[in-house]
C-alpha cells in the first residue's frame, strides 16, 4: 500500500488514544476528514486537559496523546 | 470519582501482589506498593493487610500486552499502567505494563509514582484534570509529598478522613491564570517563548499558542528548585538563567547546563543577599538588572561582572515604580516589573511608568 505520511501516523496515534481512553467507537479508521464523533472526541480530550477546544489534531494535542500516562480512561462515564 | 461514586463497602482492604518486575529488587517492590498504600492510609481510616495467597481485593501484578484482561498495553510507554475501580472480581486489581522500565529514582519510570497513582483508582478514584494531582493522567516525576488538595478532597469524599490524621501538607492546587488577585514569582523569554513562574509551576506563552500552556515545574526540569525567585534570558548566550534562593541555574533551551547550580554571589553579589526578587536583561545595554528588595544591581554581561556604583534605589532610577519588585521582563522596547496583582509598564524614552495594569493582563485574562 502507499507510505504512510506523517500525519497519517498523528492520526493512528489520536484514533487509538480516543478509542482506549474517551469512548471513540471503533471503525472510524481512513476518514481521512474528521468525522463529527472524531471531533467530539478530541474535544473532550482538549477541554479535560484545559487546552484550546478546537476538535482538531493540532501539534499540541497530538504531544499530548504521546505522553507516557495511565490507561485508565479520563471520561469517568466511559468507566 | 467513578460513575456511581463506587467505593470498598469496608475500610479494611485486602492487596496481594502475584508476581514481580525483574527491573527492582523484590524488597523495592514491596516497599513502593506498601508507601504508595501508606499515601491514601494517612489521609482516610482505611487499612491495608497483604495476603500471599488467595484473593484478595487488590490484585497487583506485572504483565505485557494482552495479559488477560481483554485491555492490553502498548509495549514501552505509551499506557504504564491501569486499574480497577473498586468491586467484586477484577475489581481493584492493578495491572503494571512490563515493558517499561520500572525504577525507583527520578528515572522513567518511578514505580512508587504510578503505583500511587493506580492505586487511587483502585480505591476509587477517577483522574483530575489539576496537572499537580496525584490523579492526573500524565506521568511527571516529583519529589516531596505526593498529593494535592484536590486528591485528598477525592478520597475523603469517599471514605472520611483520618481518625488520627497525620497533619500532612498537601501540595497547593496549581494557581488559575484569571485569579484577579494572581501575582507572577518570575518572568523570562526563552527562544521567543514567555515563561512565567508561579508557585510550583509554570505557564509557557507561545505566540502561536493562544492559551497559555501550565505544567509543574520539576517535570520539566527534576533536579532545579521547586519554587523560582527569578529568571532572564541572555540571547547572545542563548542562555536563561534561574534564581531560587542562594542558587541559580543555567537552561539552554528546555536542557540544564552542566556545572550548575552555582551560587549567585559569583555574579558579584555581597554574601549578606540571599535572594535575588527579580532578574531582566536588557538587549539595548547587554546589562542585566537584578533586583533585590528596595534596591537594583547592573551586572555586564560581557565582562562578566557588576557594574560599580551599585546597588542604586530602585524607587529613584525607575520613577513609578516605588515597590519591591516579584518579576521583571523586558519586552517591545518596554520593561515591565510585576508587584501583587499589578504590572507596571516602564518607558526608558519617558523615564516613567506609563501604565499600570493587573499581573494576569498579562495572561490574557
Amino acid at each position: 500500500g502507499p507510505l504512510r505520511s506523517d500525519d497519517d501516523d498523528g492520526w493512528f496515534v489520536a484514533e487509538k488514544y480516543l478509542r482506549r481512553l474517551y469512548g471513540l467507537s471503533p471503525g472510524l479508521r481512513g476518514a481521512r476528514t474528521s468525522s463529527s464523533e472524531f471531533q467530539t472526541k478530541i474535544k473532550e480530550m482538549q477541554r479535560f486537559f484545559k487546552l484550546k477546544v478546537t476538535g482538531n489534531l493540532d501539534d499540541n494535542t497530538l504531544d499530548l496523546m504521546k505522553e507516557p500516562r495511565c490507561g485508565v480512561p479520563d471520561v469517568a462515564e466511559y468507566n | 470519582h467513578f460513575p456511581r461514586d463506587l467505593k470498598w463497602m469496608t475500610n479494611a482492604i485486602t492487596f496481594r501482589i502475584l508476581n514481580y518486575t525483574p527491573d527492582l529488587k523484590k524488597s523495592d517492590v514491596d516497599r513502593a506498593i506498601r508507601t504508595a498504600l501508606n499515601v491514601w492510609a494517612d489521609v482516610t481510616p482505611l487499612t491495608f493487610k497483604k495476603l500471599y495467597q488467595g484473593n484478595a481485593d487488590i490484585m497487583i501484578s506485572f504483565g505485557t500486552k494482552e495479559h488477560g484482561d481483554h485491555n492490553p498495553f502498548d509495549g514501552p510507554d505509551g499506557l504504564l499502567a491501569h486499574a480497577y475501580p473498586p468491586g467484586q472480581g477484577i475489581g481493584g486489581d492493578t495491572h503494571f505494563d512490563e515493558d517499561e522500565h520500572w525504577t525507583k529514582d527520578s528515572s522513567t519510570y518511578n514505580l512508587f509514582i504510578v503505583a500511587a497513582h493506580e492505586l487511587g483508582h483502585a480505591l476509587g478514584m477517577s483522574h483530575s484534570s489539576d496537572p499537580g494531582a496525584l490523579m492526573y493522567p500524565v506521568y511527571s516525576y516529583a519529589t516531596g509529598y505526593p498529593l494535592s488538595v484536590d486528591d485528598i478532597n477525592g478520597i475523603q469524599a469517599l471514605y472520611g478522613p483520618n481518625p488520627d490524621s497525620k497533619k500532612v501538607q498537601p501540595k497547593p492546587d496549581a494557581p488559575t491564570k484569571c485569579d484577579p488577585m494572581l501575582s507572577f514569582d518570575a518572568v523570562t523569554e526563552l527562544r521567543g517563548e514567555t515563561i512565567i513562574f508561579k508557585d510550583e509551576y509554570y505557564w509557557r506563552l507561545h505566540p502561536q499558542m493562544p492559551e497559555p500552556e501550565q505544567t509543574l515545574i520539576k517535570s520539566t526540569w527534576p533536579s532545579i528548585s521547586k519554587k523560582v525567585d527569578a529568571a532572564y534570558e541572555n540571547p547572545e548566550k542563548d542562555l536563561v538563567i534561574i534564581f531560587s534562593g542562594i542558587r541559580m541555574w543555567a537552561l539552554n533551551g528546555y536542557n540544564l547546563v552542566d556545572g550548575y547550580p552555582k551560587y549567585i554571589h559569583k555574579l558579584g553579589l555581597p554574601k549578606k543577599i540571599r535572594k535575588v526578587d527579580a532578574a531582566v536583561h536588557i538587549k539595548d545595554t547587554g546589562k542585566t538588572l537584578l533586583f533585590t528588595e528596595e534596591e537594583y544591581w547592573s551586572y555586564d554581561e560581557e565582562t562578566g561582572t557588576m557594574d560599580t556604583g551599585y546597588p542604586r534605589s530602585i524607587e529613584e532610577d525607575f520613577p513609578g515604580m516605588d515597590d519591591e519588585v516579584d518579576a521583571a521582563v523586558f519586552q517591545h522596547g518596554y520593561l515591565y516589573f510585576f508587584h501583587d496583582h499589578l504590572q507596571y509598564e516602564y518607558s526608558y524614552t519617558s523615564r516613567k511608568v506609563i501604565r499600570i495594569m493587573r499581573t494576569n493582563s498579562f495572561l490574557n485574562c
